[in-house]
């Protein structure tokens, strides 16, 4: 469903320049539950960035649902991203002026869901993360952990078919990393693909395979 | 050197009043290694944004190096931060308009640093930190766990007598998680007084104590 071909992105130029991936070769097929692990700016989230239509690479190919995303105007990229992605970012990028459950509703706005539905799928999605009574708080009025969660109900809300999630868990306690574990079990059991960046070897044993980063490449595979 | 004496803290009124922190009493010695735990919406960041003077508590004293921080008007308590504390933020806080040498380098201007020191000191702790090489880049530059190495640097520059760092590895993968202890370990031994929150058990074992938080309270401390 997903699959980047010899993938390499750059930043900056001259003496400053970062290689950030380097040929990067990755299948993700349709139902996979996939585990990325790798050392801190070994290329994983710019990886997801791609994977996730936010982020073009500089050379290589990016293929998704079999079309090209790189022959993609960005509003096609747009409606792509918004219809069939759901992305939990690593800093969560929650709206600081809505709250909880306006940041939830957001995607769905994008996706053309009716207004009346729109709330109580919301809620719902909320109270899987047990969030439900903090739904009219600002994110400054949320826990790092509790904001965390937010991303985590606004990414799943459409039904994405491909769930990108940059270390979900990062912001977690133990008790509450696995109740988000289980609901991502459950949502894999519903044929989601999901790819979950993460550096706990308790949250990528979860997963059914595991690409490991090193410096702008993916050095293994299990 | 700082205690909590029967800290309580609220937020909001009415229906959507928050008991954030219920009765906390801690008391910190000098030279204690000291790590928080607890689940996510505990109390952990708000009892440590208290220690380090960055919120007032509702009720309750809070009492750093003798003095109770509330009788303390707001400029007399950013000298004392200045001076005394440094501080990790769960999500980092860095300057987005500065380079990574720039936002380890503020503290000191603070502190009344000369400049020509400045910079030296800035560029050790970024070594330390093994990020030397990004110093000129921006944090949106930089991946999430380069981000929070930088927030760690900028803390640890003006060589405070109380290290407050909450979650400062959350966002790294085990090896540099390991540099960043063993560089808590060695401030340690240098006098340093340290307060950790963390959600790992492999991180809070580095400790001398470890503070569960629960519903606002501490319900032990092993
Ligand atoms: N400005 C605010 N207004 C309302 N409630 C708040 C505010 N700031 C914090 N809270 C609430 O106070 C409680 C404690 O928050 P705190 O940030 O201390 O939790 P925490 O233990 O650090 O959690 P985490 O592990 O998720 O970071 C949470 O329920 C949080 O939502
Ligand atoms: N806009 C940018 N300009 C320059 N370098 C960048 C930029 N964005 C990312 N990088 C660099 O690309 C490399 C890979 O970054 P990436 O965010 O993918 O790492 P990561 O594996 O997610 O790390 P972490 O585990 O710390 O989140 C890093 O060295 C990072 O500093
Ligand atoms: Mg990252
Ligand atoms: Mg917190």
């Amino acid at each position: 469903v997903a699959k980047l071909l010899d993938v390499c992105k750059f930043y900056g130029h001259g003496d400053l320049q970062v290689k950030a991936l380097d040929k990067v070769n990755l299948e993700v097929n349709k139902g996979d539950y996939l585990a990325v692990m790798g050392a801190s700016g070994s290329g994983k989230s710019t990886a997801m960035n791609i994977l996730g239509c936010l982020d073009r690479p500089t050379y290589g190919s990016y293929i998704l649902n079999g079309l090209r995303a790189e022959e993609l105007d960005d509003d096609a990229l747009a409606d792509l991203r918004n219809d069939e992605l759901g992305f939990v970012f690593q800093q969560f990028h929650l709206l600081s002026d809505a709250t909880a459950l306006e940041n939830v509703m957001l995607p769905m706005i994008y996706a053309c869901v009716p207004e009346s539905t729109r709330e109580e799928l919301a809620k719902t999605a909320l109270e899987r993360v047990g969030l439900i009574e903090r739904m009219q708080n600002y994110p400054n009025q949320l826990s790092g952990g509790q904001q965390q969660r937010v991303a985590i109900a606004r990414a799943i809300i459409n039904q994405p078919s491909l769930l990108l999630a940059d270390e979900p868990t990062g912001a977690l306690d133990s008790s509450t990393t696995e109740d988000v574990l289980n609901l991502f079990d459950e949502l894999h059991g519903q044929g989601i693909t999901l790819v979950l960046v993460t550096h706990e070897d308790e949250v990528a044993k979860r997963a059914q395979k595991i690409a490991q980063f090193k410096d702008g490449k993916i050095i293994d595979i299990t």
